[in-house]
């Protein structure tokens, strides 16, 4: 027995076999009933090798239905556990993970040599022997984007109350609070309430989180960086259009305080090595504000300097933030009709469309670039707690 | 020469649209 089962162990070659009739058993355990946290402390994306290494079996035995019947109920079953659960970031995240890295095997085994130049020749062995999965691979890919797509909701929906109280509205610069544009002392009006303010620790905080949960999961960082770059989108879109409906906030004071706001959101950026998602550069709308806050509004010289320094700032939104420019005191000047009549002439060249407000619903196209494991199949260990006694290792 | 691997048969895959249909009626045909 001992020597049989050394034997069976070392002869693993990376396949599950299972009956027929436990597919739903298998569908049950490993995707509509688990729970992340189950397979936390194990590789991550478990479920998605061990699917891969069903999906193999079933090709390595020529069995094209149950290859069909076990792809369809594997896709069925994450749709199913993602509309029951359409507002957990950490299970939406869960299966994007795994559903991505089920579509990378499917493309690094699928013997196309375009997919194995990183293989080695221990993977190259684990490839499908009998069937093309091309046409999966594509159901599999949009079965991503709508799972990529409930991620970004879900996040948007958690962040974007948050952004105006902790990005335009945040105090984090001491002392400067008093320094109110005229007959705005008090807090603007979004803060009736109080429970409704965030501050910018807050906001970090939950970026934190969400970082952390999909880099845990094992979301490739590729994706990571696309999530960041459109809720980076977001947060600029939404803090711009409140800034261009307010008088209160539109003052020198508050330029310096959203400058200071935002470089901490780009400190975190760098922190976790985001520089390259694009993130950094959606905020450049509401940086050209801050800084159209803070810069003089008086002499040709200044029009001209806001002109050249505010190029991914519209023309409507240049003379809108203008317009709504109040001096912090009596002795700072207001900005002149002629002053933005300057403004206006220098920017007429541009002939830019008429956009005031940005789209904050918009959606950047999401890409998934393939991106193989180093992980061979006959390395993967099944714990207890999957309840998958019923696979047999092959 | 080493003989050369069998092509893989492509296995014609539903969209998700059909799958879901297949599902629901699964689900209906389940007691």
């Amino acid at each position: 027995m001992q020597v049989s089962v050394q034997r069976k162990e070392k002869d693993f070659q990376g396949m599950l076999e299972y009956y027929k009739e436990d597919e739903p058993l298998l569908i049950r355990n490993l995707i509509t009933d688990l729970k992340p946290q189950t397979v936390s402390a194990t590789v991550p994306c478990l479920p998605a090798y061990i699917l891969y290494m069903c999906i193999r079996h079933a090709d390595y035995i020529n069995d094209d239905q149950k290859v069909h019947s076990l792809l369809t109920s594997t896709i069925n079953g994450i749709k199913k556990v993602l509309k029951k659960h359409n507002d957990d970031f950490q299970l939406t995240s869960f299966w994007l993970a795994n559903t991505c890295r089920l579509l990378h095997c499917l493309k690094q085994y699928s013997g196309d040599a375009d997919f194995m130049t990183q293989n080695t020749p221990k993977q190259n062995e684990h490839c499908l022997k009998n069937f093309d999965l091309t046409e999966y691979r594509q159901v599999l890919s949009h079965l991503s984007i709508q799972i990529y797509q409930q991620l970004i909701k879900i996040t948007e929906a958690i962040l974007q109350p948050m952004v105006v109280s902790a990005v335009l509205e945040n105090e984090s610069i001491q002392g400067l609070s008093g320094v109110k544009p005229m007959g705005y002392r008090n807090r603007s009006s979004s803060m009736e309430d109080g429970d409704n303010s965030y501050s910018l620790h807050a906001i970090i905080h939950q970026l934190n989180t969400f970082h952390s949960i999909m880099s845990d999961q094992g979301l490739d960082p590729e994706i990571v960086q696309q999530v960041f770059k459109q809720l980076f989108y977001m947060i600029n879109a939404v803090a711009l259009n409140n800034l261009l409906l307010r008088k209160d906030v539109c003052s020198w004071s508050t330029g310096m305080q959203l400058r200071f706001n935002i470089s901490q959101l780009e400190d975190w950026l760098r922190g976790k090595n985001l520089q390259q998602s694009g993130a950094a550069q959606m905020l450049e709308p509401l940086i050209q504000a801050a800084q159209l806050l803070q810069l003089k509004k008086k002499t040709s010289e200044d029009a001209e300097a806001i002109c050249s320094l505010c190029t991914s700032l519209s023309t409507q939104q240049i003379v809108k933030i203008l317009n709504l420019y109040t001096p912090v005191n009596e002795f700072e000047e207001r900005v002149t009709v002629t002053f933005i009549r300057d403004i206006q002439m220098h920017l007429q060249e541009r002939n830019d469309p008429p956009q005031l407000f940005l789209d904050f619903k918009h959606m950047f196209p999401v890409m998934f670039p393939f991106n193989p494991s180093s992980i061979t199949m006959d390395s993967i260990h099944l714990p207890a707690s999957l309840n998958l006694e019923f696979l047999s290792k092959v | 020469a080493p003989a050369r691997p069998r092509p893989r048969v492509l296995l014609k895959a539903p969209t998700l649209a059909e799958m879901e249909e297949m599902n629901i009626s699964e689900e209906e045909d389940s007691p």
